[in-house]
């Protein structure tokens, strides 16, 4: 396992840790930090994120979404890219589909994700498949307007 | 024969 591997995991570990008593900035700043600037650390974040988001716990679910929303803000373009592709959204996609993990994930985690598709189907217009996700999941009735 | 471009995505899963 590489260092960057470890590294990312031990800091989405701390960022997203279910004891929080408040957010760890530090390994949030860190984490942002890495995966700009280490070769891979876009594919490996991302992917870290993605298991992450999925987690049982609502507490560690909800700090993984509001950690990939620190990234899509503060990592750049390169970032939006990678979460813009389908492999990464169809994660987020059976996180509220009834048809896969939808009925098992908390309702604040389904919330937060259809606000982060939406948000960012405005903020990123260039990545089109962001839009053509949301739009699904509103055209199969997942997304009550 | 249509040449399958290298695209490093997966094909949207539908909800």
């Amino acid at each position: 396992m590489d260092v960057v591997t470890t590294s990312l995991e031990a800091l989405i570990q701390r960022a997203t840790n279910p004891q929080n008593q408040k957010s760890d900035i530090a390994a949030i700043e860190a984490f942002c930090v890495m995966v700009m600037k280490e070769t891979e650390g876009i594919q490996i974040g991302s992917k870290l994120l993605a298991t992450h988001i999925q987690s049982s716990n609502e507490f560690e679910a909800l700090q993984a979404l509001a950690l990939l929303d620190t990234c899509m803000r503060k990592c750049g373009p390169n970032f939006h890219a990678e979460v813009g592709k389908f492999r990464f959204l169809n994660e987020m996609i059976r996180l509220v589909s009834p048809k896969y993990l939808g009925n098992k994930t908390p309702i604040a985690v389904r919330q937060k994700v259809l606000h982060l598709l939406f948000f960012w189907s405005k903020e990123y217009p260039r990545e089109s498949k962001i839009k053509e996700a949301y739009e699904m999941l509103r055209k199969q009735g997942v997304v009550e307007e | 024969p249509v040449i399958r471009g290298f695209s490093d995505d997966e094909p949207l899963v539908i909800a």
